[in-house]
């Protein structure tokens, strides 16, 4: 690695000015998000987010020429974005570049950021071509982290991470800010290892699966990017235990401990998180049922159906599981009603599938790493004939579960 | 292969523009050949490249590749 200079300071604002168009706005903050976590979580440094005002680090994108830079960009491929050393904190983005996120097309607005975040914080280019820091763009990596050369730079700059944060200076807190980190994002999960804390089908069609403090979509041709929850949801906490997506009135709740969140896409809602206080606390899995459009609450052996649109009797709840969903195991981890139309539960490493009777199918339980997250088993080969066509053959991405206009109601198990 | 002169022109245009070939301040504007050997040498080596000096393939494929529009340290010295 090659040093160029350093922040005088650990806790550096920033501001995101503009982002490439070619990314929806929420995908592009995600990535930008992430980029500074890769720095945030080897080295003892903090940002936060100002909306408004001078920030640190400025990121940005601009086109082939731009008043407010020097360096011009030169029309899609050769340079991809271009940073300032510190203390100056400019990052600019080639707009004209087809910037992506989780697919080998057009280049990753992640890592990319991540590179250009590198040069703000004062890394030059590294001479390892595996390196975050090389300077020629190495493709997509569906399971990016930074190289040893990376961690070793910053570290020479900034020091290694240690479990306290605190200690010296500065910042006007008195700016709308976001607060990014500081908590400790944890070990990244292998979403080969098949279990789950919770999987949702998502606005949009999307198939969410969360472990831990990460979250990643599921497509027929692979998986999406690790994220933290927290980068896609803010204010949202990892190792959820529950989570669940109505098309009915578009809200997302998500369940831990004895809290509830709603979201309406990537933004919660006003008053959350509420405390749960008519089901019990530590759900084990939630699922939208779209036969009566009511989201069921799983604990234990028990159930509660819930209609987010009305005031709810209770009383006649938690019902036996097996009363209404044949052959389902207790305790299950995470739930969900699928683009098949399907019903599935998974719990330790594999998945039950129902079917329209919520009468588990023949052959299951079958694996979840293998048929959900594209992972190869060791044990299995092609002709086990452990492949379920249903899940690995669909496109994910379209979404024909009905929609009701939103509705401005507090749902009622939420106080 | 014979490498035509707007291959060579481009080429040094890249090794100038990310820090390979410095322009002298005084003296003739045209490089040296010796001079652009030596980059070529570094951007080879910086490139993980068989180091020829010479304007291959590879190593005209290497500069086409997307990258950053930072400089990079890489010479004789620094990589030494």
């Amino acid at each position: 690695y090659l040093l160029l200079g350093r922040w005088r300071k650990k806790h550096l604002t920033f501001r995101i000015v503009n982002l490439p168009s070619t990314l929806p706005s929420y995908t592009a903050r995600a990535a930008v998000l992430q980029a500074f976590q890769y720095w945030s979580s080897v080295a003892p440094l903090t940002f936060r987010e100002v909306k408004a005002g001078w920030a640190d680090i400025r990121l940005s994108s601009h086109g082939r020429h731009s008043p407010h830079c020097s360096s011009s960009f030169d029309g899609p491929g050769r340079v991809l974005a271009h940073a300032d050393i510190p203390e100056l904190g400019s990052v600019h983005f080639d707009e004209e570049e087809l910037w992506t996120e989780g697919t080998y097309r057009g280049v990753n607005l992640r890592i990319i950021a991540a590179h250009e975040l590198g040069h703000a914080l004062g890394l030059g280019h590294s001479r390892y071509t595996q390196a975050l820091m090389a300077p020629v763009y190495a493709g997509y990596r569906p399971y990016f982290k930074l190289h040893p050369d990376d961690v070793a730079g910053i570290q020479a700059l900034y020091g290694k991470k240690s479990p306290e944060i605190g200690e010296e200076e500065e910042e006007d807190t008195t700016l709308p800010t976001t607060t990014l980190v500081p908590t400790e994002p944890g070990p990244m999960p292998d979403p080969c290892s098949g279990d789950l804390d919770a999987v949702m089908l998502g606005p949009r069609g999307k198939t969410y699966a969360f472990k831990g403090n990460y979250v990643w979509t599921v497509t027929a041709s692979g998986l999406g990017p690790l994220f933290q929850v927290s980068a896609l949801w803010e204010g949202l906490p990892g190792n959820l235990d529950a989570a669940v997506y109505s098309p009915r009135t578009q809200w997302i709740h998500f369940f831990k401990g004895d809290k509830v969140w709603r979201y309406t896409n990537f933004k919660m809602s006003p008053g959350f998180p509420k405390k749960l206080n008519r089901v019990g606390p530590n759900l084990d899995a939630a699922l939208y049922w779209p036969i009566n459009k009511k989201v069921f609450l799983f604990k234990g052996s028990g159930y509660w159906q819930w209609d987010e649109l009305a005031t709810t009797d209770f009383s006649h709840y938690p019902k036996p599981t097996k009363g209404l969903f044949t052959g389902v195991p207790d305790q299950p981890s995470a739930a969900m009603s699928w683009l098949d139309g399907r019903v599935y539960f998974f719990k330790g490493k594999q998945y039950w599938r129902l079917n329209q009777q919520l009468q588990a199918e023949k052959g299951f339980p079958r694996d979840t790493a293998h048929n959900w997250m594209h992972c190869r088993s060791p044990n299995t080969t092609a002709s086990d004939g452990d492949t379920d066509s249903s899940v690995t053959g669909t496109t994910l991405n379209s979404d024909g579960s009905p929609r009701d206009t939103i509705l401005d109601v507090v749902p009622s198990v939420t106080d | 292969r014979v490498v035509g002169p707007g291959e060579k022109e481009a080429a040094v245009d890249y090794l100038l523009q990310y820090g390979y070939l410095q322009r002298p301040l005084e003296g003739p504007d045209n490089f040296r050949p010796e001079d652009v050997t030596e980059a070529l040498r570094a951007f080879q080596e910086a490139s993980e490249l068989p180091v020829s000096g010479r304007l291959d393939d590879a190593t005209s494929a290497r500069m086409r590749q997307p990258r950053c529009g930072l400089e990079d340290p890489f010479n004789e010295k620094t990589l030494k």
